[in-house]
């Protein structure tokens, strides 16, 4: 994976 | 999740879903922007591609697997099934005029400058005003029929759904997410007019919408 983001929402 | 984000998500379904059905029973896309739907196909496949990289819930999955398919199906459907229906004549706005200064402002403001990262970005400020072409038409054309009118109540009332789950989630959970909830204030502007032509004319029964 080349993010640390996390994105839950749609 | 939360009550907000859940009708909020449920909201941009039906509006999918109204879309989807309206041009299937009635084999036209007439008064529909072609142009808006493929760039809510754009939107969520630039969007979408955690679902390679990172599994979240299987409600998630679920639910972008699902916008994903429906997406391309009312794309298709506006192309090639019910093409001669299509008013490209009417469907004018000029979409360089947003991919052109989205695409930059992903670059430069982003959460981290990866690709899936820039490519997320990029989804969210293009659904702020992925809507404009539709917007475009109507005011060109100066009506809209009473269900495209629904179709654009659910999708505007979705992120404004949005708005109150992340005010909810801040005060619960400190979360606070910069970018969707700029894009999301903007992108619930675009449908203040829209709102209002819609309570005063569509729901006090005139079938469909026109404008003054």
């Amino acid at each position: 994976d080349d993010s640390d983001v996390d994105h839950d929402e749609l | 999740m939360n009550i907000f984000r859940l009708s909020g998500d449920v909201c941009h379904l039906v509006a999918i879903i109204i879309l989807f059905l309206k041009i299937w029973r009635s084999k036209s896309c007439a008064g529909i922007s072609g142009k808006s739907q493929l760039l809510f196909a754009l939107v969520f496949t630039t969007r979408y591609l955690d679902l390679f990289t990172a599994f979240i819930s299987i409600y998630n999955t679920v639910m972008k697997v699902v916008f994903l398919v429906l997406a391309y199906a009312t794309v298709s459907l506006i192309y090639f099934r019910f093409r001669k229906s299509y008013d490209s004549e009417s469907d004018s706005f000029r979409v360089e005029f947003l991919l052109v200064p989205v695409a930059g402002l992903s670059f430069l403001e982003n959460y981290s400058f990866t690709p899936l990262e820039i490519l997320w970005t990029f989804s969210i400020y293009l659904e702020s005003v992925a809507i404009l072409p539709q917007l475009f038409m109507i005011t060109k054309t100066g009506e809209a029929e009473s269900i495209t009118t629904h179709y654009l109540f659910f999708l505007g009332l979705y992120r404004t759904l949005y708005l109150a789950n992340w005010v909810w989630r801040y005060h619960e959970e400190g979360f606070f997410d910069q970018i969707a909830v700029v894009s999301g204030v903007v992108q619930t502007i675009f449908y203040c007019d829209f709102f209002y032509l819609y309570f005063t004319r569509v729901l006090r029964g005139s079938g469909k919408m026109t404008l003054p």
